[in-house]
């Protein structure tokens, strides 16, 4: 659909908003819930590398620990408040358009989730 | 910024890279030029020059419109969502989702409010470059490769972030003198998108 300028759309395709608008629905939930349709937000942060393949893909409706991790890190991405929980800011963030990579390749990541903790092996020092 | 795992790159000495469209999606001079503008920003950066072939098959890098389950494992969802996807070097994959209301102008001043689905396609196409370059996602919003595109938002301009990590995947043209130009149709960024 190419559209030589934004007036140039049809008002019969206008308004479709988010594929993700779903998401509204799990506003406030926080873990311990268990919610109808939480699997599918497992899969979003599946597909962008926030749960590893490792967990499979047939996740549950739980709100556990898993999703919270996700979460915590997504928000750590997107600098937003670090909650693990889903507010407002992280639904809204998360309903809109983005590219499809993954912000988590093989469970590695440079954006500002990976470079949070400092390695292990680091020292602090301090100038004398 | 950041880079793919293994930080992979085009060879070393690479100074130009062809690029061709999908023939069967037979798109006018106009789609393509919006790419054309596309390459241009990155290659004010870095000493790498982008040359349309009509030989997709021979290609560096190949752009294609798909709908759905394309066969890449990396299904697109329709409108909205995921709006495009490209590899890692050197594979030059770049996919946009055919199912987006790509707008071509980039001008979304007195923009109507009910049009939530319109997508700018030049800020998507210099975003996914820079994945076929190495890039891989920032945390910094200002940045390109910043993941997610308000609807109706224009972001075309690399910003520091970007520029700095792919000058250290490339090296800096040297006739890059620390600012890049604006490109025609003129619009800069715009991140006060009323929708985003």
């Amino acid at each position: 659909h190419f559209f030589p300028n934004i007036t140039s759309i049809p008002r019969s395709l206008a308004g479709n908003g988010s594929a993700w608008g779903v998401f509204n629905k799990f506003l406030g939930c926080h873990a311990g819930q268990k919610v109808d349709g939480l699997a599918r937000l497992k899969n979003y942060f599946h597909y962008f590398g926030y749960i590893g393949n490792h967990s499979g893909s047939n996740f549950t409706d739980d709100f556990d620990d898993l999703l919270e991790s996700a979460i915590k890190t997504y928000q750590l991405n997107f600098n937003l408040n670090t909650s693990g929980e889903l507010d407002a800011p992280t639904i809204q963030h998360m309903m809109r358009p983005r590219c499809g990579n993954a912000d988590i390749v093989n469970g590695s990541s440079t954006m500002a989730s990976g470079k949070a903790a400092p390695p292990p092996t680091t020292v602090h020092t301090v100038a004398h | 910024y950041s880079f793919f795992p293994g930080q992979p790159r085009w060879p070393a000495g690479t100074s130009e890279l062809t690029y061709a469209f999908l023939p069967g999606n037979q798109l006018t001079a106009t789609v393509k030029s919006v790419f054309t503008r596309a390459f241009e920003r990155w290659s004010e950066v870095i000493p790498i020059t982008f040359t349309q072939t009509e030989v997709y098959r021979s290609a560096d890098i190949k752009i294609g419109f798909y709908t759905g389950d394309h066969g890449d494992g990396e299904a697109f969802d329709g409108s909205m969502g995921t709006l495009a996807h490209a590899f890692s070097p050197p594979s030059g994959h770049l996919h946009m989702d055919g199912d987006e209301d790509w707008v071509l102008d980039g001008n979304f001043l007195n923009a109507p409010a009910s049009i939530l689905s319109a997508v700018d396609m030049e800020s998507v196409a210099v975003h996914e470059i820079g994945h076929l370059l190495g890039l891989g996602h920032s945390s910094v919003e200002d940045s390109i490769m910043y993941p997610t595109l308000g609807s109706a938002t224009r972001k075309v301009e690399l910003a520091q972030d970007d520029i700095q990590g792919i000058q250290v995947l490339y090296g800096s043209n040297p006739s890059f003198n620390g600012t890049t130009s604006v490109l025609t149709p003129g619009q800069g960024n715009d991140t006060s998108g009323a929708y985003s």
